[in-house]
């Protein structure tokens, strides 16, 4: 086998046809025949935009079998595949950008029906999916679909913050789509608070830690006008603490001063 | 008189962000 060249060309046309006729035995069938070494990197590069191929060409049946077997958030594969959802081709484009190029509606409504799919991701020409869309209603479609996602994400978030929920909160931002669609700054409509504000006011110190390291900006102000530091009575840090209100005020101050040195810091080099 | 939201719609505009707002797509764009 090692002295067969494999053609990626022929690879392509291949899979191409099967992806067309519809079969899913029959594309199992020929990647368990034809796609061999399986680790070859030709083989590999026609295999990983396998997905980008079948939003082209292949009825939505054959679509399902591809996301079902071989995009799975366990890390399980099948015939040792695994495809990424938001694998980028050559131009950055990912399936739903091609879908929606397509304007194959339906495939693109599945494909953001997936746990890990990420609607944010840019191509080459800076676009995202929705931008790629000829039709309105698919792009109208698209929009409710991400709002519907954003609503939902952002009452988990908040539900998460209520809680002291650390483990979620960070599932939550580790997510790039949930990274690009939160905003971890964003002021409460009803009180124009950040979260970063809140939590000062709560003396949860261990809270206000995790937000500056993920992202929470010192020096946003509330509607009032106040930075989170300003919400921290004046104790000056080098008194002993006399009881446990003023030793967190003072943790919590060297906490806030700590992160505008280290932010401005940041800022100038940048 | 301050508006009154429900958790969801609080927590959408705490932290929705305004690129996430839906894109206002014309005629024009889509051609």
């Amino acid at each position: 086998l090692s002295s067969v060249v494999i053609s990626k060309p022929l690879l392509k046309l291949k899979l191409l046809d099967a992806l067309r006729q519809g079969s899913f035995a029959n594309l199992k069938d020929l990647l368990q025949k034809q796609f061999q070494p399986l680790d070859d990197p030709n083989v590999q590069q026609v295999l990983h935009l396998m997905l980008h191929y079948a939003v082209q060409v292949a009825p939505m049946a054959v679509i399902k079998d591809i996301v079902h077997h071989w995009i799975t958030a366990t890390g399980a594969t099948f015939l040792n595949i695994h495809l990424d959802l938001n694998e980028q081709d050559s131009n950055g484009n990912t399936p739903l950008h091609i879908a929606a190029y397509q304007s194959r509606g339906d495939i693109v409504a599945f494909l953001l029906d997936q746990a890990t799919i990420n609607d944010c991701v840019l191509n080459h020409s800076h676009l995202q999916a929705i931008e790629m869309c000829k039709n309105l209603n698919i792009a109208q479609m698209m929009q409710v679909k991400r709002s519907t996602y954003v609503a939902e994400t952002a009452q988990e978030f908040r539900t998460a913050f209520n809680n002291r929920d650390f483990g979620h909160l960070e599932s939550i931002l580790s997510s790039p789509r949930n990274a690009e669609l939160l905003d971890i700054n964003g002021m409460d409509p009803e009180t124009g608070d950040t979260v970063l504000h809140e939590f000062v006011k709560k003396r949860d110190v261990i809270m206000c830690r995790w937000l500056l390291e993920h992202g929470a900006d010192p020096f946003k102000r509330d509607r009032k006008g106040k930075l989170p530091i300003e919400l921290v009575r004046k104790v000056n840090e080098n008194d002993t603490a006399t009881n446990t209100k003023i030793a967190i005020d003072i943790e919590l101050k060297k906490l806030l001063e700590r992160a505008t040195r280290e932010q401005s810091v940041i800022d100038v080099t940048n | 008189r301050q508006k009154h939201y429900n958790d969801g719609e609080r927590a959408v505009l705490q932290f929705g962000k305004n690129r996430s707002e839906p894109i206002i797509l014309s005629y024009k764009d889509m051609n």
